[in-house]
């Protein structure tokens, strides 16, 4: 988990470049 | 072949799967077709190829991982919003966006291709392949742009690239996947979407082009990689702290 935090945490989020 | 397939899939449910999958790739896309189409006469001036051309090598490339990265984030969302990615176990979602997430930006690249004038959009304007000299990758830069050009030359649909992309990610054939099964029921219902769109796009004979082009994704990607690896064995304290940690997760762990 902790080599993907940053995939994990994108997947995780509810709030996106798209919503930003 | 289609002898694996589920037999049928009622029409109304490929209808619906294809208007999920095309409305995630719209509100993902990153640049509207209209946005691009008022931005076309845009190109760089000579000075300012001359000022990408002579930046140093790792400044490009740190400018082009920061691109890359940022068409990534969008696709790492594309992904989320298509059905039943979600429901994968979060190694399976990460071992498809590992592998395909690059591919997918490669696909979407057509939208931002300008064919006539051999040229893309890149940092605020339309560059043709002489921008990017400075990474010291005319090989891969040639092929990226020559596979936008044949992507352009399909004039795939919206809705057509949309299911092309999600069915890209969803190759159920990628190493390390944990439930490959579940993987392959979304990848053959999307293709089955995809067949259905062409059908009634009356565009069935190009489905084998699309298909046949896979190859040539995985083989661009696996050669982004290659350099990636040669630039880092040169400036391994520059990618180190200096690029973006999404794309280092993804292309140097």
């Amino acid at each position: 988990k902790e080599k993907h935090k940053i995939l994990h945490q994108l997947l995780q989020n509810s709030t996106s470049p798209v919503d930003l | 072949s289609n002898g694996d397939l589920p037999p049928t899939m009622p029409m109304a449910e490929l209808d619906h799967l294809a208007q999920i999958i095309s409305k995630s790739h719209l509100e993902t896309c990153q640049y509207l077709r209209e946005e691009l189409q008022q931005m076309s006469w845009q190109s760089f001036l000579q000075d300012e190829v001359d000022s990408y051309q002579n930046k140093p090598q790792e400044v490009m490339w740190q400018l082009c991982a920061v691109k890359i990265t940022e068409a990534i984030q969008y696709v790492v969302e594309f992904a989320k919003r298509i059905d039943g990615f979600m429901d994968l176990c979060q190694n399976d979602q990460i071992v498809l966006l590992k592998a395909g997430s690059l591919e997918v930006v490669l696909l979407r690249m057509c939208r931002v291709f300008d064919s006539q004038n051999n040229t893309v959009f890149f940092d605020g304007k339309f560059a043709g392949p002489e921008v990017f000299k400075a990474l010291g990758c005319d090989d891969l830069i040639m092929a990226v742009f020559d596979f936008a050009k044949s992507m352009c030359l399909l004039h795939l649909s919206e809705d057509e690239l949309a299911l092309f992309s999600a069915f890209i990610l969803l190759s159920a054939d990628r190493s390390w996947l944990q439930e490959k099964l579940q993987v392959e029921k979304l990848q053959q219902k999307t293709q089955l979407a995809l067949q259905h769109v062409l059908q009634k796009n009356q565009r069935e004979d190009g489905v084998l082009n699309k298909v046949l082009r896979v190859t040539a994704l995985r083989s661009l990607c696996s050669r982004h990689t290659e350099k990636l690896c040669a630039f880092r064995a040169v400036y391994p304290d520059i990618v180190r702290t200096h690029f973006p940690p999404l794309y280092k997760e993804l292309f140097s762990a």
